[in-house]
């Protein structure tokens, strides 16, 4: 209590607000961080830090939230679902070495889709991607598009479909430069029985430009569907309901102090950071186990 | 229990719990408490979407003299409560903190409107010691 009166009592530079001050002001808990960025931020526990940083950006410019798109958030609720447990505990898999996954959807002034049903049936759309959450200590390990479509329309036993990327490179003084399109053929075979979601993997397309410093994203995507696997003339009615526009998919491995370390966690509880943990134990990396044993 | 009379150094059975009693372990022993908040309370759940409840627990309780064999503490941790107790009191004695931590996943909403899982480390208090 006495070490909490100084605090009060003291004008720290974070004008911290006392807790009885609360009363009179909305209980907000950000509020009661420290105001000045950085300020005793180190004090804060990591996800309080993540959380004070990111509330006061948006609180500071009094910019409101934007709501996530709703298919988005059902997709990321399911994803969460199979990552963790009820109460939060990361579920340990094997080949699960991501701590991050980030799900951004297009902008909006740039989606336009248009269906040409010469050959089939096409849709293509324009993206524009804004990557600003991407922190420098994030690392790209999978990258995918999002399709969801809407299954209750009665739709073909399997379509075979072909994506088509290329992006529009940006010139530094952001002119429109000549596209530097590269495009990666994708074939995809997948019975729209029940599946509302499609994933399509762009890692090799989108691992240079997302670890070049860029915040913007700009692909175009051409989806070209034929029925079954012969190609056949387009049939009356377009194969695919058009989709909505996909969202982009970052799993990320996140290598700053806060963030868990998957493979470092061998199932049981972290040591405490603010005690060195022995050298020679197997936790570090496996090979720590072998190397002690011949060794010893 | 042959001889008739009770040994000397063995109260008489009338006292057994006070004899006992000096052996006993602090009852407000250093050990792990539960807590459990849910992020509605914090008004956080507008950009927390999972989980609802979050049980961080703490660490509270004394830290009894053999601190070294019921917590694995350092030797220091035993010589600090010798300093406590023979030399100088206003030496703190050693406290009761956490000792390991299990992490802890988020899913949040982010300001531009996209949606971020991530994993924290050290979230979740998970065993005790005293230093």
């Amino acid at each position: 209590p006495h070490s909490r009166d100084r605090v009060a009592s003291e004008q720290p530079s974070g004008q911290l607000v006392a807790p009885e001050d609360t009363s009179s002001r909305d209980l907000n808990p950000l509020l009661w961080l420290p105001q000045a960025p950085g300020q005793g931020s180190a004090l804060l526990p990591p996800l309080l830090k993540a959380l004070s940083e990111r509330g006061q950006r948006s609180w500071a410019r009094g910019v409101p939230r934007l709501q996530p798109d709703s298919r988005a958030l059902r997709y990321m609720k399911r994803l969460y679902k199979m990552s963790a447990t009820k109460e939060g505990i990361p579920k340990a898999h094997k080949g699960h070495l991501y701590n991050t996954v980030r799900l951004f959807t297009p902008c909006s002034e740039c989606k336009h889709l248009h269906g040409n049903l010469g050959k089939g049936d096409i849709h293509s759309v324009d993206l524009l991607f804004n990557l600003d959450r991407v922190t420098a200590l994030e690392h790209l390990l999978k990258s995918v598009l999002l399709y969801s479509f809407d299954t209750s329309a009665p739709l073909s036993s399997s379509l075979t479909c072909t994506c088509h990327l290329s992006t529009q490179e940006q010139g530094p003084s952001s002119q429109a430069c000549p596209s530097l399109s590269h495009s990666l053929p994708f074939s995809l075979h997948f019975p729209l029985r029940k599946r509302k979601w499609v994933e399509l993997d762009v890692t090799s397309f989108l691992q240079p430009l997302i670890a070049a410093p860029r915040r913007d994203l700009h692909v175009a995507v051409n989806v070209t569907c034929l029925l079954g696997d012969a190609p056949s003339t387009a049939p009356p009615n377009p194969l695919l309901p058009s989709p909505v526009p996909p969202s982009l998919l970052l799993y990320l491995n996140d290598t700053s102090q806060q963030a868990h370390r998957r493979w470092n966690s061998a199932g049981r509880g972290r040591k405490n950071p603010a005690f060195p943990r022995k050298r020679t134990g197997s936790l570090l990396h496996p090979a720590g186990e072998r190397a002690s044993r011949r060794r010893r | 229990e042959e001889s008739p009379k009770a040994s000397p150094a063995s109260p008489a059975a009338s006292n057994w719990s006070q004899y006992f009693n000096q052996f006993q372990f602090p009852r407000d022993e250093c050990e792990l408490h539960t807590f459990r908040l849910s992020f509605s309370q914090l008004r956080w759940d507008r950009w927390i979407i999972a989980p609802h409840r979050y049980s961080p627990q703490y660490c509270k309780g004394e830290c009894p003299r053999a601190a070294r064999y019921r917590y694995g503490s350092a030797v220091h941790t035993m010589v600090q409560n010798i300093i406590y107790e023979k030399l100088d009191p206003s030496v703190p004695r050693p406290s009761c903190v956490p000792a390991e931590y299990s992490p802890l996943s988020v899913l949040t909403i982010e300001p531009d409107g996209s949606i971020a899982y991530k994993e924290y480390e050290d979230m979740i208090a998970t065993k005790c010691t005293c230093r």
